[in-house]
């Protein structure tokens, strides 16, 4: 790639540990239309906050309770009929509510799901609905979208009541270009970031709503996306996939990657390239990062897991039962992975 | 990497670029 790269080793996949994932639970779900999603959320049953699994199909939502034993019990279903469910949209710090994207290619809803007072009936508030770009769940139960395009484009930040209803909306300065991804800043509740389609790293202040910087990134990647950052020593720490990314002879594939930007600056570098072993193919097709701990699903069907700290793949977990994974998310509740298929099988890993 | 290729840098990047911006 550049020569500002960091030179890592890369383990063979025979050197990985295969016990790093444990199978411990499966939920399979019998709607018959392809599943989408999962996430984990927070749901007071019977007076308890229990830690949730919800799972996503085309036109059905679902929240699935913990029993003993890794089993779960499915509790609520939310239905749609006319636009179909594009992601699960994971609030951090809210409780009883899961939040949803409905579109067919591009975002045009944003909905809320929630039970009525009683807990007998399931209930959906929309939160906003046009052509959104980008959407993202942030701490202290806010939601943050863009929609429109260029001189039109609308930057929105939602603060949920606490009965999932929105309290208040603050609109952010947008950039004069097309924002593709947000991402929170570790630690620093007051700075988020967004990721433009021209490669560049825009950084808001969320109380004064100030655009305060647009920082452009390497161009050896396109249509980067930014999934993580945080904030150490008057640096900032962002970490990247590259869906686009092409096999490098020397390193393999690059999935991810941790760079470093002098925000008063501007100005960037790489640190660290996370490859997939030798002699595994595949580029990114889907992912999540959570701590130091990045898991993607590959375009060869395999789910590969890095440890950000040590700098190499940790973990593959290949299709099982001859289906390809399709999504892939850490859980919020605890350190387990959810690994899902297209036709509704959802497994529960123990990292 | 070398950090000095970044230019000067600051612990309080967020609160200068703040009163930088335009509000």
């Amino acid at each position: 790639h550049s020569a500002e790269q960091t030179e890592i080793e890369v383990p063979a996949w025979d050197s990985l540990n295969p016990g790093t994932l444990q199978l411990v639970s499966k939920l399979k779900n019998p709607s018959g239309s392809c599943s989408v999603d999962v996430s984990a959320t927070w749901w007071e049953i019977a007076g308890f906050k229990q830690p949730c699994i919800v799972t996503a199909c085309e036109y059905v939502v679902s929240l699935w309770k913990p029993l003993d034993a890794w089993q779960w019990e499915k509790i609520y279903s939310w239905h749609f009929t006319e636009v179909p469910v594009l992601q699960i949209v994971a609030v951090p710090d809210v409780c009883n509510l899961v939040c949803v994207a409905l579109g067919n290619l591009e975002i045009r809803e944003i909905r809320a799901l929630l039970c009525s007072p009683d807990g007998k009936s399931e209930k959906q508030v929309l939160l906003s609905s046009g052509n959104i770009k980008a959407v993202l769940g942030l701490a202290k139960r806010r939601l943050v979208s863009s929609s429109g395009t260029l001189c039109d484009q609308q930057v929105e930040i939602m603060t949920f009541a606490e009965d999932g209803g929105s309290k208040e909306k603050q609109l952010l300065m947008p950039p004069e270009e097309t924002i593709l991804t947000f991402a929170e800043v570790q630690g620093m509740q007051e700075a988020l970031l967004g990721t433009t389609i021209m490669n560049n790293i825009v950084i808001w202040n969320l109380k004064t709503g100030q655009l305060l910087k647009k920082m452009h990134i390497d161009d050896s990647y396109q249509a980067s996306v930014c999934h993580k950052a945080y904030s150490e020593m008057g640096l900032l720490f962002v970490v990247l996939s590259h869906p686009c990314a092409k096999e490098n002879e020397l390193l393999g594939s690059p999935v991810f990657q941790l760079i470093v930007i002098n925000p008063k600056t501007a100005l960037s570098m790489g640190v660290m390239l996370y490859c997939l072993p030798h002699g595994q193919a595949g580029r990114f097709l889907e992912g999540d990062v959570k701590d130091h701990f990045a898991a993607a699903v590959l375009t060869s069907g395999t789910i590969a897991v890095w440890d950000l700290l040590l700098g190499h793949c940790t973990a593959l977990l290949p299709p099982v039962s001859g289906q390809n994974w399709s999504f892939v998310k850490w859980s919020g509740t605890d350190s387990h992975l959810l690994a899902g298929q297209k036709d509704g099988n959802i497994f529960v890993y123990r990292y | 990497c070398n950090k000095a290729d970044l230019g000067p840098i600051s612990l309080n990047w967020f609160e200068e670029l703040s009163s930088e911006a335009p509000p």
